[in-house]
C-alpha cells in the first residue's frame, strides 16, 4: 500500500510541469525511502531522472514496493482539477492498475478524488554512473532560462563554454549570431542570485537548443541550476527539491 | 557540422 501525501499539491504539480513536455510515459517507483522516476525522451538524447525524498511529503507510507506507470499528459489532466492550496494524496495497491488522487481543502471541508488507470510501460532502467565534471557551475534558474530562451530564437544549436573566469552562452544562425557572458560572483543578501564557477579545465560543449528548451521548463522548482558539464560524458542540468532533485542528462553535438 | 549524440551511448540498462 503506497499514500503519499504532499502538503500542497503544487509541489507536485511543479515537479510534473517541470518535465511532461520531454517524456510522456514514466514508471514511477515508489519505495519505503521515497520515490523516483526516469525517461528517455523519444530520440534518446536527454534522460530525466526525479527522486522525491520522504520528507518532501508530510505523510509518507510505503509497505512494498510498487511501480506506478503513468502517462504524464492524463496525469497532468488530473493534477489541474486541483487547487494548488490543496494538500494531495497518491493512494496505490501493492499490485495496482490504478493510482487515486485525493485533493482536499481541509478549510473548506472539499475533498475531490480522480483514478488514473496506470499503463504497463516497456522502458530500460538505467544505471546512471557517478561521472566525472570538469567543470561545475550554478546560477539562477531564470538567469539561464532567459539566455536559453533568448539564443534559441536565432540558432538550433546552443554552446556553453566555460573558462576560470567566465561562462558563455553562444549560438549562430542564419539571421545572425547571440553571446551571453556571464562572470561568477556572490551576492551575499541574496545567495540565490549567486554565480558560482568551479572548474578543472575548460570545456567547450555544444547542445541541441530544443532540448535546453525543455531543460528550462524545471526552473519552476527551484531558483537555481546546478549544471555539471565534462566533454566526455552528457551534460547534467539539476533543479534541487527541499527533499530530492529533479536532473536532466543532455547528450552534448560533437563535431564530426 | 555536428552530430547529435545519446544517451544511449552513455548509460547503460541495469
Amino acid at each position: 500500500m503506497l499514500e503519499a501525501k504532499f502538503e500542497e499539491a503544487s509541489l507536485f504539480k511543479r515537479i510534473i510541469d517541470g518535465f511532461k513536455d520531454c517524456v510522456q510515459l514514466v514508471n514511477f517507483q515508489c519505495k519505503e525511502d521515497g520515490i523516483i522516476a526516469q525517461a528517455v525522451d523519444d530520440s534518446r538524447v536527454l534522460l530525466v531522472s526525479l527522486e522525491i525524498g520522504v520528507e518532501a511529503f508530510q505523510e509518507y507510507r510505503c509497505d512494498r514496493p510498487v511501480t506506478l506507470g503513468l502517462d504524464l499528459n492524463s496525469l497532468s489532466k488530473i493534477l489541474r482539477c486541483g487547487n494548488n492550496t490543496d494538500t494531495l494524496t497518491l493512494i496505490a495497491e501493492d499490485t495496482p492498475d490504478h493510482i487515486g488522487l485525493v485533493f482536499e481543502d481541509n478549510k473548506k471541508g472539499r475533498v475531490a478524488e480522480y483514478i488514473l488507470k496506470l499503463m504497463d510501460i516497456d522502458a530500460d532502467f538505467l544505471k546512471i554512473e557517478e561521472l566525472e565534471y570538469e567543470t561545475t557551475i550554478s546560477l539562477p534558474s531564470s538567469e539561464f532560462s532567459k539566455n536559453v530562451r533568448d539564443l534559441s530564437q536565432l540558432g538550433d544549436s546552443l554552446s556553453i563554454a566555460v573558462t576560470k573566469d567566465n561562462i558563455k552562452f553562444s549560438t549562430e544562425g542564419d539571421i545572425g549570431s547571440g553571446s551571453v557572458l556571464l562572470q561568477p560572483f556572490i551576492n551575499m543578501e541574496k545567495p540565490q542570485e549567486s554565480i558560482k564557477l568551479e572548474m578543472e579545465s575548460p570545456v567547450d560543449l555544444t547542445f541541441g537548443a530544443k532540448y535546453l528548451l525543455d531543460i528550462v521548463k524545471g526552473s519552476v522548482l527551484s531558483e537555481t541550476i546546478g549544471i555539471r558539464l565534462s566533454s566526455e560524458a552528457p551534460a547534467l542540468f539539476q533543479f534541487d527539491l527541499a527533499s530530492g532533485f529533479l536532473q536532466f542528462f543532455l547528450a552534448p553535438k560533437f563535431n564530426e | 557540422m555536428s552530430k547529435q549524440s545519446t544517451i544511449s551511448r552513455f548509460f547503460k540498462p541495469v
